[in-house]
């Protein structure tokens, strides 16, 4: 998966990918003081093509908000909501619009979902659907962070951690190995660590082709931009 | 000089448009060149037709004239102030979808397009004018003219006439495109004062081949020349009432000269950037005189000196600077301020210590991509701690590597400090662009020099005091006569040399002026006043680079009223040109661009950028969408 990271105040964005085997979860939000949870678990490709790597992506989410006693489970089939003792079921050929006290959600069929909890954050999973016949490929899904500065500032995980104050420099732009991605230095926190210029891409309003997000790209699973190593973000359980 | 062809997808059109004559008409008197090129052209078909005129003009020269002649009526370009202009131009054109008709093409050219809808039958004549001081380096002036018609034209014809009153040293023409059969349709005449070049091939002679309807005309067609230098102390030339000093002594002992090469190895010249200036710096320490004092500082996020202080040119040093040069590799960030304030001091503490020879010259020489990373970084207050730091002692030179590169800054820098900025262009003969430049200021031959005229006598004087005179190149001086003419004559240069200071009086007799000027047909009569014009409307946009706010609001003012005056495009006016032609887009502006306004297209295998501060202002065309955190895949 591709993480994008926005750095607003320079007018700037970050990426990096993480690369996993499949089956992997990872940790990506959790905030103390809000009990939000957000962990992801990767898929891979049906089968690999020997000619290329191993790509991963997230097949299954979970949320949890421990203070509304609220789950939320969200894979390529189904969608399933635990409140206290409730539960539903939904699929993403539903078109769902539910609003509780300190709870909203909606299914936009074949499309996304939108959940936003009381005043606090919103998030936004998007469903790619792949042609089921495809050799390779298979259904995946992606998660993005509205209004993310709304959770507290504890809030850490493999993209929490990021929800708030960064800031980097950028310099000694140069050649890279592809013509058209120049390299250069970024000195992020205290690190110095050498980026590519590039692009990924946000799919919330064209799910298909997505729209192009320049940013500088940090190579070996973002590692010096994030804390610790990917592999610490490792989690056991969904929630 | 021209290109024209036709915007329409059809086939057929190509061969419509006829170009049935071009011409280029080249005058220089006394270094100052007019040239005029004039194409004529016939739309063949029955249906109307869109041709477009294309020139390449130097940088250094003025847009002074342009028009077309359609269907017997003459549509002229107007000169106006930017403002103005811009403001009829938006007016005209509500969605502004037409660009400006000049655009950066090169290093030396810039392009010059404009496209017009020719009816069936009619035929149009395109003429533009443009004017250029040639300016001597290493012993000779140089006329470029550009040609590059896209299809055989009937009558083709390139004219230059000089006329030099100092008398002409040699001459040589010569194009780039011009193969050996094509040699002796170069004609070239040169009597004492005059001379005349040619170059005038048939309809056959231009085919790239026997049956072939493409041009083999593609390129530049170059003149360089110099003139006799008889008189130390220069050559005057009066005429209308405005005259021109030219002074370019000869046989004088050189300057040695103690240089500091400041240059950047930070990881942004990785590559080939770091590869050419080793390349560079190698060729240029095997010519060092052994009489000249250097070092070398060479910078990334530190600043290392090569050696703790300025050493004599000996062979075993020479050998050593080539070791360390290699040595060098692309790391870290970029230290500017601090390697040029080291520079600065490392000369200084030479000064202090009297190690350098008597009579030499300091200057520093500052080679770099760009951006300041690291140290201090506001390019504000290095511009002002390198001037507080020199204090006019050294003149800076500052040579930017790339498309990329703040020049402005770097400009300023060099401005200020007497010096001057060059762009090196990325590509295969960057080494020898480098070298090309130490060239130029490699044998200084005189310091502080300056240039005394009557006081009662000169009016409206252009720069008359100069830092260095280096071996090759030339000073001039312009300015208004209040007096009688031939007091304007007896004018001093007052300089320090290689034995001491040097004092030169004009010995010139005033009789052998006024034959000087008795042929006029080989001259532009209001020449000296147009010179003038031009060299002081360049000047002051040199200072409007590196003036105070109040000095630079003067000095725009004083260059634009020059520029309207004398019909100049200069980077202050704009040319309105309004096509005969019933549409939105039917008026164009033609404008001057600066150096650091000219950004060229990316070389191959270089990513084009967009760089200057703030430092990761590096962006792709990308439709805006609200910053959000997410992870996705492709």
């Amino acid at each position: 998966p591709h993480f994008i990271i926005p750095v607003p105040k320079q007018n700037d964005t970050i990426c990096f990918n993480v690369d996993e085997r499949p089956g992997v979860i990872f940790n990506l939000v959790r905030d103390p003081l809000t009990g939000i949870t957000v962990n992801g678990q990767t898929i891979g490709d049906k089968k690999i093509d020997p000619n290329k790597k191993l790509n991963t992506y997230f097949g299954r989410f979970g949320i949890v908000n421990e203070k509304l006693g609220l789950k939320l489970e969200v894979t390529t089939r189904s969608i399933e909501i635990t409140s206290g003792k409730e539960k539903m079921a939904f699929t993403w050929s539903d078109t769902v619009s539910m609003k509780q006290r300190s709870f909203a959600l909606q299914i936009n069929k074949e499309r996304n979902l939108v959940v936003m909890m009381g005043d606090s954050v919103q998030f936004v999973i998007v469903l790619h659907r792949v042609w089921k016949d495809h050799p390779f490929h298979q259904d995946y899904l992606g998660f993005y962070t509205i209004d993310s500065h709304r959770l507290s500032s504890k809030t850490h995980g493999l993209l929490g951690q990021f929800y708030h104050d960064l800031s980097f420099e950028v310099g000694e732009i140069h050649q890279g190995t592809d013509p058209e991605k120049p390299d250069a230095m970024m000195m992020i926190k205290g690190q110095e660590l050498t980026v590519t210029r590039g692009w990924q891409r946000d799919y919330r309003e064209d799910i298909k082709h997505g729209v192009q997000v320049p940013c500088w790209f940090v190579h070996h699973n973002g590692t010096g931009l994030i804390d610790g190593v990917h592999s610490d973000y490792i989690v056991s359980g969904i929630f | 000089a021209r290109l024209i062809k036709k915007r329409s997808s059809d086939p057929q059109a190509v061969f419509d448009i006829e170009i049935y004559s071009l011409k280029v008409d080249c005058k220089v008197t006394s270094r100052f060149a007019r040239s005029v090129i004039t194409s004529r052209v016939v739309n063949r078909a029955n249906v109307s037709r869109e041709v477009f005129f294309d020139v390449d003009l130097p940088k250094t020269a003025f847009i002074t004239n342009f028009s077309m002649v359609i269907d017997g009526l003459t549509y002229v370009g107007v000169v106006k102030e930017k403002a103005a202009a811009k403001k009829q131009y938006q007016q005209a054109v509500s969605q502004g979808q037409t660009a400006g008709l000049v655009k950066a093409s090169g290093r030396k050219m810039e392009k010059f397009t404009v496209s017009v809808n020719i009816a069936a039958t009619k035929k149009v004549t395109f003429e533009l004018t443009y004017e250029e001081l040639l300016k001597r380096n290493q012993g000779q002036y140089e006329l470029l003219i550009r040609v590059k018609p896209k299809q055989i034209v009937q009558h083709f014809e390139i004219n230059v006439d000089i006329y030099e009153p100092q008398g002409i040293r040699f001459l040589d023409a010569h194009g780039t495109f011009v193969t050996n059969d094509l040699t002796q349709l170069i004609e070239k005449t040169v009597t004492e004062t005059k001379g005349h070049v040619s170059f005038s091939p048939t309809v056959d002679q231009q085919r790239s081949c026997p049956l072939c309807q493409t041009s083999t005309i593609d390129g530049d067609f170059v003149i360089n020349y110099d003139v006799n230098w008889d008189t130390p102390a220069g050559d005057i030339q009066i005429l209308n009432g405005y005259f021109v000093h030219y002074f370019a002594p000869t046989n004088l002992k050189r300057l040695p000269k103690n240089v500091v090469f400041v240059i950047d190895q930070s990881t942004s010249m990785m590559g080939t950037r770091i590869k050419q200036t080793k390349e560079a710096m190698l060729a240029i320490l095997a010519d060092i005189h052994p009489d000249d004092h250097f070092s070398i500082i060479s910078f990334d996020s530190t600043v290392t000196k090569w050696k703790p202080s300025i050493i004599e040119a000996t062979a075993e040093n020479i050998e050593a600077a080539k070791q360390y040069v290699n040595s060098l590799y692309a790391r870290g960030w970029t230290n500017i301020n601090d390697a040029l304030l080291e520079a600065i001091s490392m000369l200084d503490e030479a000064m202090k210590q009297h190690t350098l020879t008597e009579h030499s010259i300091s200057l520093i020489i500052l080679l770099s991509d760009g951006d300041p990373t690291k140290g201090e970084t506001n390019r504000a207050q290095i511009q002002s701690n390198v001037k507080n730091g020199i204090g006019g002692k050294y003149p800076l030179y500052c040579l930017g590597f790339g498309y990329d590169l703040d020049y402005s800054f770097i400009e300023k820098m060099a401005l200020e400090n007497h010096g001057v900025a060059r762009r090196i262009y990325e590509d295969s003969d960057s080494a020898l662009q480098m070298q090309g430049f130490y060239d130029e200021v490699a044998s200084p031959l005189l310091s502080q020099i300056e240039l005394k005229y009557p006081e009662n006598g000169v009016a409206d004087l252009t720069e008359r005091s100069f830092q260095q005179y280096y071996n090759g190149s030339e000073i001039v001086v312009a300015g208004r006569v209040t007096g009688n003419e031939l007091d304007a004559y007896n004018m001093e240069v007052i300089a320090k040399g290689a034995e001491g200071d040097l004092f030169l009086k004009n010995q010139r007799k005033e009789q052998d002026q006024e034959k000087t000027f008795e042929d006029p047909q080989y001259i532009f009569g209001e020449y000296t006043e147009r010179l003038w014009a031009y060299l002081t409307i360049q000047q002051l946009l040199s200072k409007r680079v590196s003036g105070t706010p109040e000095e630079k609001a003067n000095n725009t003012a004083r260059a634009l009223e020059l520029s309207l005056k004398y019909n100049f495009v200069t980077p202050l006016t704009s040319m309105v040109v309004t096509k005969p032609e019933d549409t939105l887009d039917s008026t164009m502006l033609a404008d001057k661009l600066t150096e650091a306004e000219s950004r060229g297209p990316p070389q191959d295998g270089q990513a084009h950028r967009v760089s200057s501060s703030p430092q990761s202002n590096y962006h792709y065309a990308s439709r805006y969408i609200p910053p959000v955190t997410s992870v996705d895949g492709d």
